[in-house]
């Protein structure tokens, strides 16, 4: 594992535990989109049911019930939590998740690698995780004054992706014969997602100002 | 395609 791989990991993490202080310090679940953390769960547990047979290390063994967990937490929140679950704002989070899965699932049945379920379904979680942060952007520019720390969230979970860009180009130029289309592809695609986030949440930090993004 | 990728990433 090389540094870019681990920071990213580690940013991946702080993105979570920023998001459950936010909700749990403040009793609130303002911004945060439910239908974002749902796909995340399906895409965690699409993609670690090699938890069930295969083993790499205590680390990434780890990491996978940690991201499991922690999503499944934060929806426990969102939906079950006395009073958190009523800061929901059901009416402003409306993106149709359906319109993401469903074309997910029917390019990982055309493009894949093999043609098991367990490939099948892991492809499908790559294709997904690529999609899955768009509820979230939208409901952030629909949110006037986006509040800091769900800010922080988006921001550490784009800080993610570019960093494991970086832990890609770092494996072509050290591993001879290493790569990964679809996942170097999707991967691309997922954090130019980020680019006008980025750009409006660094626009607002350097003039001190509470990040908003324009409709 | 070709040969499957490593899945050692997370």
């Amino acid at each position: 594992m090389n540094i870019f791989r681990f920071a990213g990991d580690m940013t991946h993490l702080l993105s979570i535990i920023v998001l459950l202080l936010k909700i749990n310090a403040t009793k609130s679940c303002a911004g945060v989109s439910l239908k974002t953390q749902e796909l995340y769960l399906l895409v965690f547990v699409t993609r670690y049911l090699d938890l069930l047979y295969s083993y790499i290390s205590l680390y990434n063994t780890f990491m996978k019930l940690f991201f499991i967990c922690s999503s499944g937490c934060v929806i426990w929140y969102i939906r079950e939590h006395k009073t958190v679950s009523q800061t929901y704002d059901s009416a402003q989070d409306t993106f149709r998740v359906l319109f993401l899965a469903c074309p997910c699932m029917i390019l990982a049945l055309t493009v894949n690698h093999d043609f098991t379920v367990t490939e099948v379904l892991w492809t499908f979680s790559i294709y997904l995780e690529a999609v899955a942060i768009l509820p979230q952007l939208v409901l952030l520019q629909r949110t006037k004054n986006v509040d800091t720390l769900t800010g922080n969230y988006v921001f550490l979970l784009g800080g993610y992706r570019a960093l494991y860009l970086l832990n890609w180009i770092y494996r072509i130029l050290t591993e001879p014969g290493y790569r990964q289309w679809i996942v170097w592809i999707s991967g691309t695609i997922q954090t130019a997602i980020y680019c006008d986030f980025f750009y409006y949440y660094i626009k607002s930090w350097r003039n001190n100002e509470r990040l908003s993004l324009p409709s | 395609p070709d040969d499957a990728p490593p899945k050692d990433e997370l």
